[in-house]
């Protein structure tokens, strides 16, 4: 049986079922950008933002975690998150990508390729709501 | 079987804006 660190959420497991905003059921390893776009259209109050990776490193913490910088939006703000090197990002018409996709592979079964600086991922901010 | 919200598995980053 797959062996989930107790930080990486249960729903990157390959299987694992999403509930899409217009209430419509699919596997996580099926999703594709237009179901975060369309879900986000539906929404009232999340929309989807570009985060482009500006740079990956390791972490001073520990060897399981990195930490990834984005730049966000059309403001272009800097965001860095501390993840495990596992946890998938999704990349707008690419699909999931990780810093270590073997690993998240072997974790989860999720199919995954390398996240890379340049790419843009999917990545969520508030409306403004007026 | 567990159902998640499609916004569980999307990174929520909200960028501090400045203008």
């Amino acid at each position: 049986s797959t062996v989930v660190p107790p930080s990486l959420p249960p729903y990157f497991i390959k299987g694992s079922i999403i509930q899409l905003a217009d209430g419509e059921l699919k596997r996580v390893e099926d999703l594709k950008t237009e179901d975060f776009i369309q879900s986000a259209e539906i929404s009232s109050e999340l929309k989807i933002d570009s985060s482009t990776v500006e740079r990956i490193e390791g972490s001073h913490t520990s060897p399981n975690f990195a930490v990834v910088q984005f730049s966000v939006g059309e403001h272009r703000a800097q965001v860095s998150v501390e993840v495990l090197v596992e946890y998938p990002f999704f990349v707008f018409g690419q699909g999931w990508s990780s810093c270590c996709p073997d690993r998240t592979t072997q974790l989860l079964e999720l199919p995954c390729t390398k996240l890379s600086v340049g790419d843009v991922c999917i990545s969520l901010t508030l409306k403004n709501l007026r | 079987v567990p159902v998640f919200p499609w916004h569980s598995l999307v990174p929520f980053l909200a960028p501090t804006q400045s203008d």
